[in-house]
């Protein structure tokens, strides 16, 4: 464990509670992208059902088992307790382009051809590109509150903070795992986008953002 | 082996 990595853990968990919160006091999940919260829970299942097989250590463990519960109080609350405020209207990436590709690719490029190595593949392909039905929502609306910019702030510096986690493992332990540092760095790549709008209009105190 | 076997990250 280094602070890279903590702190990147920390931003991820700061992220999902800023968004469920949100949704929970605010009592409405406009301006959410559903597919994508649905998507973050598929790469959280399919990535952590070593769950009860592995052990790592217990904040490993402690960590899984929030992330897992969190991002399904998240989906639950969008499509269950608060479903009358989704604007399924606006949620219409087609998920199916992310999906196929993602499953090809982790039958292709995989560490072991066993179910458990290519549902983490999955998972990790998933993840890089889950954000994707939420950044089209948003520029489909044209704004996001600025609640969810700081959602979607700490949701990618979290991929960017892992990145220099795996710089500092490849130099103190020359440890580095291939797949997640390419999907990490293409994960953030899609965030630039958005982090250039976050730190030019909503940081300027701008409330909320609103696409040019 | 440069690929981790038991996935210690999160």
């Amino acid at each position: 464990m280094n602070v890279f990595r903590l702190a990147g853990d920390v931003s991820h968990l700061v992220a999902i509670i800023i968004l469920l919160l949100k949704i929970w006091r605010s009592k409405s999940c406009a301006g959410i992208s559903g597919k994508s919260q649905v998507l973050f829970a598929l790469v959280f299942t399919t990535r952590y059902l070593d769950l009860f097989t592995v052990f790592i250590s217990v904040y490993n463990t402690v960590m899984k088992v929030v992330f897992l519960a969190l991002s399904y109080a998240t989906v639950y609350l969008i499509y269950m307790r608060f479903r009358n405020s989704y604007n399924s209207e606006n949620d219409t990436f087609r998920v199916e382009f992310l999906l196929v590709p993602v499953i090809g690719l982790s039958f292709l490029e995989n560490y072991a051809f066993t179910p458990l190595e290519i549902l983490w593949t999955f998972s990790i392909f998933l993840e890089a590109v889950a954000i994707m039905p939420q950044l089209f929502m948003i520029t489909k609306t044209g704004e996001a509150e600025s609640i969810t910019t700081h959602y979607l702030f700490f949701l990618g510096l979290y991929r960017a903070l892992y990145i220099a986690n795996w710089v500092w493992r490849y130099h103190t332990e020359s440890f580095y795992d291939l797949i997640a540092i390419v999907s990490g760095v293409v994960q953030t790549i899609f965030f630039c986008d958005f982090f250039y709008l976050y730190f030019t209009r909503v940081l300027r105190g701008r409330g909320k953002m609103t696409l040019p | 082996a440069d690929e981790a076997e038991a996935h210690d990250e999160l």
